[in-house]
């Protein structure tokens, strides 16, 4: 059965997005099957992989409203090995949407039953909120990769983060772990960066995943192509770090 | 009377807490009366400016949920002319209690009538979403300032930010204009911060601020030692570059 992670972090551009296109495009490139689902209704990870939004024929707000089955929103092999489940921003009427039913807190857990044991890896990319589509997300995730960015306001909402997690795994998903914490945009020529890292190895000790991913324009550029950076730029060194974060991620991830 | 401005834009980390912690301070530092309140539970506007959130009494929260004025949830001349209204954790909880009760939409434009004679501005940072918190703060503005990051995935939520806008100029805040936009994190090397600002510039026309704010890591730096740049490194080129800003935004603004 396939492992579910979900790419959650409050603060905002820190790279959740990123991770999610690179990491999974990264991991889907050793022959895993994986779909990426974009639970944030800006749908970066969407544009980032080179979909036109005005195509998406479902999306997960379909899905999630139980107007279609989790199947029919999914398009497969985006890149090799890697599909997607997309969304839009017809997405940002969920969460007010959801407030008031049933069960609201289970509805994408609820629909990845049945296409959970369809792949390796299921990643999740979350919106900066720790509203109720991060709340599903992290209902229906197995672990939690948390990016952050290696600046001074990155670690102010860390307690929150983790507050929010515990609170999942006491009432929602008791199984929910933490599998890593990954240091982002790291630009080894700054001090802050260096303080910053660590204060973050300090906090969450062996959590902390060895793969950094450098500050790196080819990264930044390479969602403006539609195509992951390894993809875009596979020997720049942002590549480089999403494919020994991928291995390390395969690899070492407990459970 | 003061005017009250909103920094919003769902994207995450486009630099909306840094400007409202560098424009206020530096029209402050004009000689103006300024307030700062902080609308993100994440309170990164709070701790850019040194302010202790153990050490806070009230917070907006208090001020929201109607427990006391706004006058006593403000921390007076944190740096010359520039008052704060901090804010805190508790605040996450505001959206999800203000969801079912009357008038949602004005509780922080009512909370604000008290005290707006007492200021010039008013400068309000918003969380990276488009929920019931920056819906508060643009019912409460007379104009949206909105940072945009010179990267690809900035051009995304924009749509969706115009819309919202226009919702709530129709039926919350008819008088709700858009005071310019602002183009931040660009570094003159990369192409893609080119071809961004070229777009933005397309797009939003004599709406964007002349200044423009370069990626400078004295400006990432400053909220560590918990000072505006100005203060913190008044001769660098981030620093320069919210002054020129601050100088266009008051000699220029309409209303
Ligand atoms: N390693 C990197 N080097 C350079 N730029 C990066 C890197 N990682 C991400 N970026 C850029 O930084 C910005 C923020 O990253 P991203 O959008 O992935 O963050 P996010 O956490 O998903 O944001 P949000 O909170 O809005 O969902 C983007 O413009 C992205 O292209
Ligand atoms: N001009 C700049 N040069 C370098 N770094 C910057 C600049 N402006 C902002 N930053 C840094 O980029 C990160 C994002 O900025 P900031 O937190 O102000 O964005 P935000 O839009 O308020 O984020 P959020 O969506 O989480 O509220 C911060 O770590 C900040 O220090
Ligand atoms: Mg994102
Ligand atoms: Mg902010």
């Amino acid at each position: 059965v396939g492992k579910a992670v979900a790419l959650a972090n409050q603060k905002g551009g820190v790279g959740k997005s990123t991770t999610a296109v690179n990491l999974s495009s990264a991991v889907a490139s050793f022959g895993k099957k994986v779909l990426l689902i974009d639970v944030d209704p800006q749908g970066n990870a969407t544009s980032g992989l080179g979909i036109e939004k005005e195509d998406v024929k479902y999306s997960l707000y379909d899905v999630i409203s139980g107007r279609v089955k989790a199947e029919d929103a999914i398009i497969k092999n985006v890149y090799k090995n890697l599909d997607v489940m997309p969304s839009n921003i017809d997405l940002a009427g969920a969460e007010i949407e959801l407030v008031n039913t049933v069960s609201r807190e289970t509805r994408l857990k609820r629909a990845l039953e049945s296409l959970i044991s369809n792949y390796d890896y299921i990643f999740m990319d979350c919106p900066p909120s720790l509203g109720l589509l991060t709340i599903n997300a992290l209902t229906a995730a197995h672990g939690v990769i948390i990016p952050i960015q290696c600046e001074y306001y990155a670690l102010e909402g860390l307690g929150q983060l983790l507050k929010t997690i515990d609170l999942v795994r006491e009432y929602l998903n008791p199984g929910l772990e933490i599998f890593g914490v990954l240091l982002t945009m790291y630009d080894s020529r700054t001090k802050l960066a260096q303080q910053v890292t660590a204060e973050v190895r300090n906090y969450f000790k062996e959590k902390v995943f060895k793969a950094i991913i450098p500050r790196s324009v080819r990264v930044s550029e390479a969602p403006s192509y539609g195509k992951p950076v390894i993809y875009y730029a596979p020997q720049s060194n942002g590549a480089q770090a999403y494919i020994s974060l991928a291995r390390e991620f395969v690899k070492g991830r407990r459970g």
